[in-house]
């Protein structure tokens, strides 16, 4: 199972349709300061169905929709979708390629769907519950918190064990 | 539940003990269980012990040696259950050149079981990728992204 | 008290303002009070705006700019009142290639008013710097240093 | 006013007596992750007169002294001293040269000196505190706190201007 694709639009500094192929392997994403590559992080992130604004740099979920530049005006929606091989059939769909979307409007209303057909937020957690994707795992690191594994408490740690029981 | 528990921490322990002394060339690693009679609820430490130094508290360790520790427990990780794919965020701004090398490396050995996108602001770790996806902002707070294929 | 308060809070302001568009090549820095009515316990907000970008939250900016804002408001305050010496440890850590030579750049004009110690890991800093200290443990677990004076 | 030498004996990392002699200007320290960079800088706080432990990652005060390695016992003190040119009398007391010497025993006794004579911890507080220098200040900024100055609450940050007045 592996990312096909990333399409980001309204999302964070992102604010025109980016498409993102994804080969297998191991690609790098490189830019300036500033330019977008953690967005990117976070646009995964959200759409395997974050929960907290704060995890991604917000004070509210609305704080990922485009806010506008001084040439641009805020946009009125976020939207991300991603495309999974399932060939191996690693997630429990009988699709051969999954697409995830999650959209959010200003109003705070989000939409959820998967291979285009509306579900809820926790289906879409349910869909990567199992397959050690998701966001309470380790596979997503944040910048800066690579050493947090190791500043955290015990008890909290536990947790890297029970995601891979 | 509980023996589901045990053999994790088993499994994901060995391989620690394995990553560790990869990385840091020596040196030993491994997890330990803070109440072995109560696996429901017991927590995990992490005792690392750098090559010819001795066991001190983990925050005594160098920013260089704690993200280190924390990439040889990632992969430990990905060695016991693979997830089909990994997204780092600079993991590798606090290493020296030559433990980016080293990091380099190991993506290069998973990176056929598992996917990688790693965003990273240093050379080695772009050398050890198939591919490189720019990301910039010709126009001021707007972001636009380009691949390179590299071989 | 109150007026050398007043007093330090405008200069170090008009001085950020100089420095935060010098790092950002544009853009708008600014500190504010919390409360200009009470300045016994008045608190102190930093405003950013990296260019073109529209204001946000500050903790909506990227790690390099974060780090950069820092850096800047530092030599804001260097040049209102500069301490005899700065010893900064990887405050480089976070910044891309280009960033890291505008922080050498700045670093070379302060550096004959004060004297600047910095630890790094990065290129450019070094190339901005008149002398080395390498630090090593060639016997494991015991550091030693050696000097090499660059010009 | 600068600093014109640091000796450090027993601390940290630095088992043995090592002096590091610095020229005005810039100076940059490199070196492998773990070599003890950081270690020198925590040694310069200490040296001014720094009262938590957990500043300087440890747990008790204690954690500083040389803990021993494989093949070397731990050490029962460690000393710092560091050198300052004053012939611009930046510091107000009547020397051209001010050296400070911090000493602390396994048994957390501890001995400051100026210039050769005892002095309490308080004294060196004192000598630093108009300077611009003392650790409460920006003067030294640790590993990894650059950003900590703008997530830190604004009440926290009118020490920046405080100390500047
Ligand atoms: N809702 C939004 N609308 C528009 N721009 C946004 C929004 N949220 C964040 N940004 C902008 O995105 C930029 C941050 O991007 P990001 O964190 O991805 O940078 P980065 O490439 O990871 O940089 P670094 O190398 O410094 O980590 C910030 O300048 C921020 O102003
Ligand atoms: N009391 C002590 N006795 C002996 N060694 C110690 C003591 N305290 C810390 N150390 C060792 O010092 C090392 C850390 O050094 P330091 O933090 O200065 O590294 P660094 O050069 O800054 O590395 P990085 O580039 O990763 O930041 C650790 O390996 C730690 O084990
Ligand atoms: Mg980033
Ligand atoms: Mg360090």
């Amino acid at each position: 199972m592996y990312l096909k694709s990333l399409e980001l639009q309204g999302f964070k500094s992102f604010a025109d349709k980016t498409k993102i192929e994804l080969g297998g392997g191991i690609a790098a994403v490189v830019g300036p300061n500033g330019s977008g590559k953690s967005n990117i992080v976070e646009a995964i992130q959200w759409v395997l169905g974050e929960q907290s604004a704060k995890s991604l740099r917000g004070h509210k979920m609305q704080d990922v929709i485009f806010n506008g530049t001084k040439k641009r005006k805020p946009l009125g929606m976020a939207e991300i979708s991603i495309v999974l091989d399932n060939s191996d059939h690693a997630l429990d769909l009988d699709f051969e390629e999954i697409k995830v979307t999650r959209r959010l409007y200003r109003s705070g209303e989000g939409e959820y769907l998967i291979n285009g057909k509306n579900v809820r937020l926790k289906d879409i957690h349910r869909l990567f519950a199992d397959s050690g994707i998701g966001n309470d795992g380790y596979a997503v690191i944040g910048q800066g918190r690579i050493s947090e594994i190791l500043e955290s408490r015990s008890e909290d740690r536990r947790s890297i064990v029970e995601e891979t029981a | 539940i509980i023996r589901k528990f045990k053999e994790a921490f088993e499994a994901i322990n060995d391989s620690f003990k394995e990553t560790f002394p990869a990385f840091f060339q020596g040196g030993y690693g491994e997890l330990q269980l803070t109440d072995e009679d109560n696996l429901l609820e017991t927590g995990v430490d992490i005792i690392v012990q750098p090559p010819g130094k001795r066991l001190q508290h983990l925050s005594l360790l160098s920013g260089g040696e704690k993200a280190l520790s924390g990439i040889a427990l990632m992969f430990a990780i990905l060695k016991v259950k693979p997830s089909p794919f990994y997204v780092l965020d600079e993991i590798d701004a606090a290493l020296d050149d030559a433990n980016v090398m080293r990091f380099g490396d190991y993506l290069q050995k998973y990176g056929t079981d598992s996917q990688f996108l790693v965003i990273t602001h240093r050379q080695g770790t772009m050398e050890a990728s198939e591919t490189l996806y720019g990301v910039t902002m010709a126009e001021e707070g707007v972001s636009k992204t380009v691949s390179v294929k590299l071989i």
